[in-house]
Formats: structure tokens, C-alpha cells, sequence
């Protein structure tokens, strides 16, 4: 495509493309969009972070990532059609023109490249990130190596499990840039990681049972999210906490987010048909986006009104 | 490039505690794939199961009495079909 607009949302596509797309994005909306690299994987991609902003400085922010198990190709196809319905509404829907005018959003669409790519060269299942050969079994799983309970219950010692949790918090430069970018900006106001499937929106912790101090708040929060996504398909979620609606699991992503302060941390698990699993046909793509943005910008627009 | 040839993905709903505790402990057991995993009961757990031990492991929950659906009967097929779909729109696209 020779512009964002003959892009086709509707199609998975590879690693390339989805990079070709941000810098068209980019170029085509200078003033709002651009693009970090916060560091690079362990095979040496860099990991691309779109920007939105229409201004000021170390403004508050929203975060929102895709695709860090890289097998859930629908959450890197809908974090391009984000990213795509950023630019697109702003400036004529009022709730988004609002949140950019006073905070920026950054969007991580391929957190784990190399396990992306992975999926389109090697292996379409593969789950973690990559690591040198040596063993049968090369890769972590970026969603159990952050500082938050790491190495408790579930989460693996073993190698080759497909929830190994790596050597130590952090051990994965595609965790540990997002960890230093969050530290760096100090100011994000709210973490929303987007893994599929089985739809879920969820909430800390995973690593035990102790509730957050803002529960009430979150399970509220998280209800209307899901009410408001169901509204376009009567697609139904359940929600909670991770530990209380899946399963125990520590070293997480949100786990971690929230221990920094970041009150509005919230993990996805995309739309499940019961028939394909992260085999999801490409025509689920736009529907499953589409429903998924009205709950994030629930949660954004909560965030905006209820600074902390 | 690694293939899924005869791999399944079995969609089993566990009834009661008992069955949600053996289904569990299938998670031990390293050649098995959790899509989703095990969480609690009447929620579906998903599992890709490898050509070779899909015997064993039928006849495993069968003993058990645990009920079990194909969700997807051979993942190569569908890998197949998906990038069949993808090559086209990118000759489309050309």
C-alpha cells in the first residue's frame, strides 16, 4: 500500500508490513503521531513504539501493547487498526480529542518481533521470545519474566516450557526496555496489555491472592469496559482478577505496572469463536478490534477524569 | 519450518472439581500445548495435541470419563488455508 488509507486492516500481516505501516502513519501525521524505538530485541529488531500526541511535555499517558506472545497474530492486526483509528478520530470524536489534548497514548503493536517473525518463518505456534541456540527450547515467556512475584507459582523453571520464565526479572531486553521506558517517563496513568484469546479483561494480581487496594475500583472499572464492548456484537467477557478469573500466575506484566503506581493496569484476552483459537480467521479482524476499542476507551476516558 | 500435521486441539469443559484436578495434571506433561488454560469449572480448556500422543490422551480422558470436542482437527490444514489467504491478499495488494 503506498498509504495508510489503502492499508488493509482486514488481512494478517508480517513484521515488515506492520513496520512499513507505522512509518506511513507517521509520515503521513507528523504533528500527532511518532515513532520511539525504546530498545531492541534479543536478535537485534528494534522495538517501535508509536507516539500520539498533540503536545506539552511528559504529559500524562496511556500505554497500550500487542502481540507479546507472538502467536496472538490478532492482537498485533488490531493494535495496527488502533493505532489507524487514532489518527483517523481525532478531531471528530470528541472523548478521543479530548483524552490526546491532555495526554498522549504510546502503542507498542509488535512487542516481541522476533518471536513474530518467528511465527511467520519457522513456526506459527511459537508463543515466547527467542534466545541463541544450545537447546531445544529458546525462548522466555515475556509475560512471566517482570519483577512482580518472579519465579513463584505459575511460572516455569523449565526451558522448554512454554511458561518459562527466563533466568531472572527482566532477563529479556523486550521486558526490560518497556521496564526502563516506564521508569524513564514516570508519568503513564494507565497500562493495557492485549493478549488473545478467551475473552477476559483483567486486572492484578496474578502472583497472589491479596486483592489491590483499588479493587472496588478496577472490578467497576473493568464491568463497564466489557458492557460497553459487548454493545457492538453482544461479545460476552468475563473479568477480574488475573488470579481469580484464569489462573495463578507470577511475573506479569500488569503485576509489575501496577507495583509502580500505575493504578489503570488491565490485560486483554481478545475474542475466542470457539472454532480457531490463535488461528483466528482475518475476517474476525475488524470486529474484533472494533469491539475491543470501546472498552479501551472506556478505561481511557476513566483515566483521563479520575487523575491520581 | 516446523509442521502441525494431525495435531488436534481438543476443547475439554471440565464438570467438577475432580475432573478440573486431572485436567491439571495433563499440564505436566510437556508435548501437550495449553491454549487456554485450566481455570476453573464449565470454563473450556484447550489443548494442541501432537499426532503421537493423541491416543494416549483420548483414551486417557475416556477413562476418566471426561468429555472432550475437536476444535480444530488437524492445524495444519488450517495453517494451510491461512497462508494460502495471506499470500493472496499480498498478490492482490501488488
Amino acid at each position: 500500500p503506498r498509504s495508510t488509507d489503502t492499508f488493509d486492516f482486514s488481512r494478517y500481516h508480517n513484521l515488515n508490513e506492520i513496520s512499513s505501516f507505522q512509518d506511513m502513519l507517521v509520515a503521513e501525521n507528523p504533528s500527532l503521531v511518532s515513532k520511539l524505538v525504546i530498545g531492541q530485541s534479543y536478535q537485534g529488531r528494534p522495538l517501535n513504539v508509536l507516539k500520539f500526541s498533540t503536545g506539552g511535555t511528559n504529559r500524562p499517558a496511556i500505554w497500550i501493547d500487542t502481540g507479546i506472545h507472538s502467536r496472538e497474530w490478532v492482537t498485533q492486526a488490531s493494535g495496527t487498526w488502533f493505532a489507524k483509528k487514532i489518527v483517523t478520530d481525532f478531531g471528530k470524536d470528541p472523548a478521543l480529542t479530548t483524552i490526546l489534548n491532555k495526554m498522549d497514548i504510546f502503542l507498542e503493536i509488535v512487542t516481541n518481533p522476533d518471536g513474530f517473525y518467528y511465527t511467520h518463518s519457522n513456526n506459527r505456534m511459537w508463543r515466547k521470545t527467542r534466545k541463541p541456540s544450545g537447546s531445544g527450547c529458546y525462548g522466555v515467556d515475556p509475560n512471566r519474566n517482570w519483577d512482580a512475584g518472579f519465579g513463584g507459582p505459575g511460572a516455569s523453571s523449565n526451558p522448554c516450557s512454554e511458561t518459562y520464565r527466563g533466568p531472572r526479572a527482566h532477563s529479556e531486553s523486550e521486558v526490560k526496555s518497556i521496564v526502563d521506558f516506564v521508569r524513564s517517563h514516570g508519568n503513564i496513568k494507565a497500562f493495557i496489555s492485549i493478549h488473545a484469546y478467551s475473552q477476559m479483561l483483567m486486572y492484578p494480581y496474578g502472583y497472589t491472592r491479596t486483592a489491590v487496594k483499588d479493587q472496588a475500583e478496577l472490578h467497576a472499572l473493568a464491568q463497564r469496559a466489557i458492557s460497553d464492548l459487548s454493545t457492538l456484537y453482544g461479545t460476552r467477557y468475563r473479568y477480574g482478577s488475573i488470579i481469580n478469573t484464569i489462573y495463578q500466575a507470577s511475573g506479569g506484566t500488569i503485576d509489575w505496572t501496577y507495583n509502580q503506581g500505575i493504578k489503570y493496569s488491565y490485560t486483554f484476552e481478545l475474542r475466542d469463536t470457539g472454532r480457531y483459537g490463535f488461528i483466528l480467521p482475518s475476517n474476525q479482524i475488524i470486529p474484533t478490534a472494533k469491539e475491543t476499542w470501546l472498552a479501551l476507551m472506556t478505561i481511557m476516558n476513566h483515566t483521563l477524569n479520575n487523575p491520581y | 519450518k516446523e509442521t502441525f500435521e494431525g495435531h488436534q486441539v481438543l476443547r475439554i469443559v471440565p464438570k467438577d472439581e475432580v475432573q478440573l484436578a486431572l485436567i491439571k495434571d495433563l499440564e505436566d506433561m510437556s508435548e501437550l500445548d495449553f491454549w487456554t488454560d485450566v481455570t476453573d469449572v464449565a470454563y473450556p480448556v484447550d489443548i494442541r495435541v501432537p499426532f503421537d500422543s493423541l491416543m494416549v490422551l483420548k483414551a486417557h480422558l475416556m477413562s476418566q470419563d471426561i468429555d472432550y470436542t475437536i476444535m480444530i482437527d488437524d492445524l495444519q490444514v488450517m495453517l494451510d488455508e491461512e497462508q494460502q489467504e495471506m499470500e493472496s491478499a499480498a498478490r492482490l495488494g501488488q
